[in-house]
């Protein structure tokens, strides 16, 4: 696992709790905002089982710490979105809490509707831009969702050792969270 | 009109327009001179392996550009050979998140 430059987190007292929005502007109209919404809910819920720092749905907008909406091409933070495929989102480092998707792609929840050949699962590029606005660089191990690339049609949304002892790095372990647990389900997914 | 019994096959190629284009770079060694892999510098330099403030990257795979490739199959967990091989072209063209992949302040990859 990595870190952004200075190592920057969300400096908040514990029981930490972030407030996170999505734009009610800037979406993708074949999406209901009801799915996108759970979609989302269970990305945060990932980290917030591994760390002491919950996050809630802001009623506003613009007063939330952490603002998610779906951009296209230029979109004025220097950081230009493609089309189809290359980048497919973006976001900032603590405490910024800006989360970007590129709304060129096609974006699925579930695979079984989504035919696309170039559907990107939005719930594993969701967990993976989370991992950043806490504060995550990209990691080398594959397997981590940290990992920089993503291909079309592929699921990847558990949290590996390699991304929960990275955020706990930073953050402290939730104390309901068994280490234990997570190195069982590793095993079993190696093959034991 | 398609004729009866004709099948027509679409391919996608589940890559960005752009750089799909840097297939053409595979086995491209050190020394030697491509037209556009300064389009791929530019890449490099987008996710942090070559240094920004270059704006007139060279066609030429010069030392700088060796050790971005180094750094890059390093980052990713590729095998590390400092050559465009298949296995980081491909790499270069999967889809991938905007964020640069060396913003590290003196941490390491954590190993197991």
């Amino acid at each position: 696992y990595a870190y952004f430059p200075g190592r920057p987190r969300w400096d908040r007292a514990e029981p930490a709790t972030l407030s996170y929005a999505l734009s009610p502007q800037y979406t993708v109209g074949y999406l209901s905002q009801e799915d996108v919404r759970a979609v989302f809910r269970r990305s945060f819920a990932r980290w917030s089982a591994v760390i002491p720092v919950s996050f809630v749905e802001a009623v506003e907008y613009r007063k939330a710490d952490i603002r998610i909406g779906f951009y296209r091409g230029d979109h004025g933070d220097g950081q230009p979105f493609d089309g189809v495929l290359g980048v497919l989102a973006h976001a900032f480092s603590p405490e910024d809490g800006r989360v970007h998707f590129d709304a060129a792609e096609t974006w699925a929840l579930d695979f079984k509707r989504e035919k696309a050949k170039v559907a990107i699962d939005l719930e594993s590029v969701a967990t993976h831009e989370i991992g950043h606005v806490l504060g995550l660089g990209h990691s080398s191990v594959r397997e981590a969702v940290m990992y920089p690339r993503v291909n079309p049609r592929t699921r990847k949304v558990d949290l590996r050792i390699d991304d929960v002892e990275g955020v706990q790095a930073l953050y402290g372990s939730n104390p309901n969270f068994r280490l234990s647990s997570l190195l069982e389900s590793e095993s079993e997914n190696n093959g034991g | 009109r398609t004729a009866p019994g004709t099948v027509t096959v679409v391919t996608v190629d589940a890559r960005n327009s752009t750089w799909r284009d840097f297939s053409r770079f595979q086995d491209a060694g050190k020394g030697t001179q491509v037209d556009g892999m300064s389009e791929l510098k530019r890449y490099f330099s987008r996710f942090g392996y070559l240094p920004a403030a270059v704006s007139d990257f060279t066609d030429v795979f010069d030392d700088d550009f060796e050790s971005a490739v180094v750094a890059f199959q390093t980052n990713l967990g590729l095998d590390v050979t400092g050559e465009l091989n298949a296995e980081t072209i491909s790499a270069v063209m999967s889809p991938r998140c905007g964020v640069g992949d060396t913003p590290v302040d003196g941490a390491q990859p954590l190993r197991r």
